[in-house]
């Protein structure tokens, strides 16, 4: 464990308790796309099987709990409690476009050939687009409320510090995935547009407008 | 890859 995967663990629990705090506090999933919200659920699953099969830490063990509770108690919120504010017509997405390319890439590109291993390849490559749905919502809505461009901002700092850390384990251990990096790669690039946005924008208090 | 690497990032 290092300062950067630390933090970036920390980034991608505060990205999801800003969520889930968001929602539950204005009763409200307005601007929220499900669909990126199901797709993490998905990553989650996909990725942490090995619960039953591993362990590696208690951290690593509460984390994932964590991870996989909140992302299910979220698309509980938007999908039942308060499915009546959750915006059909701008969460329009086709994820199965992300899902069925990241499984075929995942049965084609991975470290070694079995369930687990290919399901936690799966994850990785459907992770590092899960947040297309959203980041295509706002730039159809042509804005984010504040608090929505925090959780962006929160969720894409993650894996930016992922990428930290794995430079970091490279020159300290010799230890790389090259799988994971250049996913971590792609995801973070995924998030630049919106990055230079927030520092530029709703950091000097305007509000996160996309060109539409 | 060693076989029995297992992922120990989340």
């Amino acid at each position: 464990m290092n300062i950067f995967r630390l933090t970036g663990d920390l980034a991608h629990l505060i990205a999801i308790i800003i969520l889930l705090h968001k929602i539950w506090k204005s009763r409200s999933c307005a601007g929220i796309s499900g669909k990126s919200q199901v797709l993490f659920a998905l990553v989650y699953t996909t990725r942490y099987l090995d619960l039953v099969t591993s362990y590696v830490s208690i951290y690593n063990t509460f984390m994932k709990f964590v991870f996989l509770a909140t992302s299910y108690a979220t698309i509980y919120l938007i999908y039942v409690k308060f499915k009546a504010t959750y915006d059909h017509n701008h969460d329009t997405f086709r994820i199965e476009f992300l899902i069925l390319p990241s499984l075929a890439l995942a049965l084609l590109i991975n470290h070694y050939f079995n369930f687990l291993e290919v399901l936690w390849t799966f994850s990785i490559y459907l992770e590092s687009v899960a947040i297309l749905p959203q980041l295509f919502m706002v730039s159809k809505t042509g804005e984010a409320e504040s608090i929505t461009s925090h959780y962006l901002f929160a969720l894409g700092s993650y894996r930016a510090l992922y990428i930290l850390n794995w430079i970091y384990r490279y020159a300290t251990e010799g230890h790389y995935d090259l799988i994971a990096i250049v996913a971590g790669v792609v995801q973070t690039v995924l998030y630049c547009d919106f990055f230079y946005l927030y520092i530029t924008k709703v950091l000097k208090g305007k509000k996160l407008q996309l060109p539409a | 890859f060693s076989n029995m690497e297992l992922h120990d990032e989340l």
